[in-house]
């Protein structure tokens, strides 16, 4: 929800943004 | 050492620093903050930060046992908490495609969570001033703090709870690991913060 403490989004972006770069990493078509 | 000061960017990069150059593989570390002013007040638990690195040498085959229908709504959430953040960053209505692994769904749960007066693997390990450290799936699952049996139920086999001055280092790992002093002095200078 929008009442999510600041230091819990900053926490939350970064983990959804990692999640993403070892998606990427991983994928067949990342080479 | 003498203490650092404190800031959220400066406690993400000793999570970092600290799980990325351990020798053992770590699979995540939260920093969980203290609420007290002074010694003699009330305090809780909550969450400073945490830095999630996954598990070495994942087998997706064998990391998560949740059926399709908890897969469903793991993604579902996932994909409204990249909305919620999506105002700055993060594309809208970003497919989660991937699995979402019991231990990074643990990571997430850890965001609601709080320990209030000694409660609580944390909050003992803060109260007592002393580490906790429970190594192997039998001593997780006999333990009696939720998060410890939780945890196990979401695989990990490790999880360790160093208390500083200004809150408590949380580590767990999907691997066995015994306890290391050298890991726990420096877990205590690195979190030594002050305001």
């Amino acid at each position: 929800n929008k009442d999510l403490p600041l230091s819990r989004k900053k926490s939350l972006r970064r983990f959804l943004e990692k999640r993403k770069e070892r998606q990427v990493s991983a994928s067949p078509y990342a080479y | 050492g003498e203490s650092q000061p404190f800031n959220q960017d400066s406690l993400q990069q000793r999570l970092q620093g600290l799980i990325d150059n351990a020798r053992d593989s770590w699979t995540y570390g939260i920093f969980w903050q203290s609420s007290a002013v002074d010694y003699t007040s009330p305090s809780f638990l909550g969450w400073g930060d945490g830095y999630y690195k996954g598990e070495i040498n994942k087998q997706k085959t064998t990391t998560s046992v949740s059926s399709l229908a908890e897969q469903e709504h793991r993604k579902k959430v996932l994909r409204e908490l990249n909305s919620l953040i999506s105002g700055t960053q993060m594309p809208e209505n970003e497919a989660v495609d991937e699995e979402v692994t019991d231990t990074e769904w643990f990571f997430l749960i850890s965001m609601t969570q709080s320990f209030v007066n000694g409660s609580g693997l944390p909050g003992q390990a803060m109260f007592s001033n002393q580490p906790v450290w429970i190594a192997g799936r039998e001593r997780l699952l006999a333990s009696q703090c939720e998060r410890a049996r939780q945890g196990e139920g979401f695989g990990l086999q490790t999880i360790v709870c160093i208390p500083s001055t200004n809150g408590v280092l949380e580590l767990g790992s999907t691997e066995l690991i015994f306890q290391s002093s050298d890991l726990m002095n420096e877990a205590r200078v690195l979190f030594n913060f002050s305001y």
